[in-house]
C-alpha cells in the first residue's frame, strides 16, 4: 500500500487523487481553499486546507512519510517552484511537479522534482499526431524514440500474414494487435493473415515507423 | 494536406497548433484576446481575433472547408457548447472539443461534438497507474480494455527466452519492448533471453495486464 501527498486540487490534481484512492493507494490531499477539498472528504484517506508556501503548515504534515508527493499547481507558477524546493529540503522522497510551459519543467528540475508532467502538451501531441496528414488513427509517444500507432493495413498486405510479408526483419516494428469496430484484438501469432478494413496497432521506433506509414 | 481550425489558445489550443503546423498541416488559429494569438502568428497558416460564439464572425471563417475543427476551451463551458454546435450547424465536417469534466462531455457530444478529449484526465489516469502500488512503471490505455505497460522482469523469468516462458500463449500478452537505461530497444525475436534489471514493455488487455503484475 503506497501512502501518496497529493498538493493542489485542479482539474489534474482531483482526478490525480481519486484514481490513485481507486487504485487502492493511501492518499492525503491539501489545498488553500476549503470549497476544493469539501467533495473528495469522503474518497481520499485524509485532506487538509492550507497555504503550502508555508513552511509550518508543510512541515506538519511529515512529508517524509509518504512514497510520492504530487505538486499540481500551474497558474501559480511561484508556489509550484516553492512547495517543490521546500518538500525536497524536507525530505520528501519523490517529487512529482506538473508543469504548464516547458520552460517551468527546467526551473521545476533544478529545484527538486524529480519529474515534471504536462498534462496539456502530451494530450495536444496525441491528438496532432492522430488528426495530421498522416493515415494514423492514434499515435502515443512512450519516449523520444518509441512510440505506438493505429493505422490501416496497408493494401498491399491484405490476404498475407505477418511471415509472409516478413513485418518483423523487414520494417523493424511490431504487430501487437489488430482494431476491428472499436475492439482490439492482440496478436499473439504470426500466422495471423490481414483482411480488409482492419487498423494495426504497431509498435517502433521513429524511423521504422515513419517508413510503415508511407507503405501503399 | 490538411486545414484545420483551432479556436481557444489556452494551453491546449496552443501546443495542438504548432504540432499541427509541425506535422505539416494548414493550420487557422482564432481567439478573442489579441495577446494570445501575437506570438503564434509567425508559425500558423493564418489567424483571427474575434469571439466566436458570434455566428456571423464563425460564418465568416468558411468551417465546412476544413477537415478538423477543433474548440480548446475550458474555463467558459457555455461558449465552448455554443462554438460547438455552430460549427456543425454550419457544415463542419469533423468537430472535436476539449472537456474539462465528464458532464461537459456528455452535453458536447449531444450537441455536435464528434470526438471529446479531456486532457487533465487522462494524464492524471496516466500518473495514478504508474504511482499506485503495482510494479508498474508506466501505463497508457489505448481503449478500455486494451493497454500498454513498463514492468519489471519477472525474477522467474530472468535467464529464460519468452519462446521458453510460453509467454503468448499462457499469459495472452505481447513482449513489444525491452527497456534498458531509458533506451528501448523493439523485441521481434521469440528467442529473447531476458536478463536482470530489465524492464518489459508489455501490450494486452485487462485481465491478462493483471495475471501479468502479480507474477513474482
Ligand atoms: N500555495 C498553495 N497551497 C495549496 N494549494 C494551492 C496553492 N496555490 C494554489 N493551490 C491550489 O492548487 C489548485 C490548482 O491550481 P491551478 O488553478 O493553478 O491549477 P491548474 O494548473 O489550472 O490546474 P488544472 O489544469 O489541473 O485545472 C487550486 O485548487 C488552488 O487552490
Ligand atoms: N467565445 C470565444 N471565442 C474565441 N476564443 C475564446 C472564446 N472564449 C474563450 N476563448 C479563448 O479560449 C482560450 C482558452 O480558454 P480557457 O482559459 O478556458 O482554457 P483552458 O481550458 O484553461 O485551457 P488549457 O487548460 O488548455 O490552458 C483563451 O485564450 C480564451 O481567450
Amino acid at each position: 500500500m503506497k501512502t501518496i501527498l497529493v498538493i493542489g486540487m485542479g482539474r489534474f490534481g482531483r482526478h490525480l487523487a481519486t484514481r490513485l484512492t481507486e487504485f487502492g493507494s493511501e492518499v492525503m490531499i491539501v489545498d488553500k481553499e476549503e470549497d476544493k477539498i469539501q467533495d473528495l472528504l469522503p474518497i481520499v484517506t485524509r485532506a487538509q486546507i492550507g497555504d503550502c508556501t508555508d513552511e509550518k503548515m508543510l512541515a506538519s504534515l511529515g512529508v517524509g512519510n509518504f512514497d510520492t508527493c504530487f505538486v499540481c499547481i500551474g497558474d501559480d507558477f511561484q508556489a509550484s517552484l516553492e512547495i517543490t524546493s521546500l518538500l525536497k529540503d524536507m525530505g520528501a522522497k519523490y517529487v512529482v511537479a506538473k508543469a504548464d510551459r516547458a520552460i517551468h519543467e527546467k526551473f521545476l528540475l533544478r529545484n527538486g522534482a524529480d519529474e515534471v508532467i504536462h498534462p496539456e502538451r502530451d494530450a495536444a501531441l496525441r491528438a496532432a499526431n492522430k488528426y495530421s496528414a498522416r493515415n494514423v488513427f492514434d499515435y502515443i509517444q512512450l519516449t523520444s524514440d518509441f512510440s505506438i500507432f493505429e493505422i490501416a493495413a496497408p493494401e498491399s498486405w491484405v490476404g498475407r500474414s505477418i511471415k509472409q510479408i516478413g513485418v518483423r526483419s523487414k520494417y523493424n516494428v511490431n504487430i501487437i494487435a489488430i482494431k476491428k469496430n472499436e475492439e482490439i484484438i492482440p496478436i499473439t501469432n504470426v500466422e495471423y493473415v490481414f483482411k480488409k478494413d482492419e487498423h494495426l496497432i504497431v509498435a517502433g521506433n521513429a524511423k521504422a515507423s515513419s517508413r510503415m506509414l508511407s507503405i501503399k
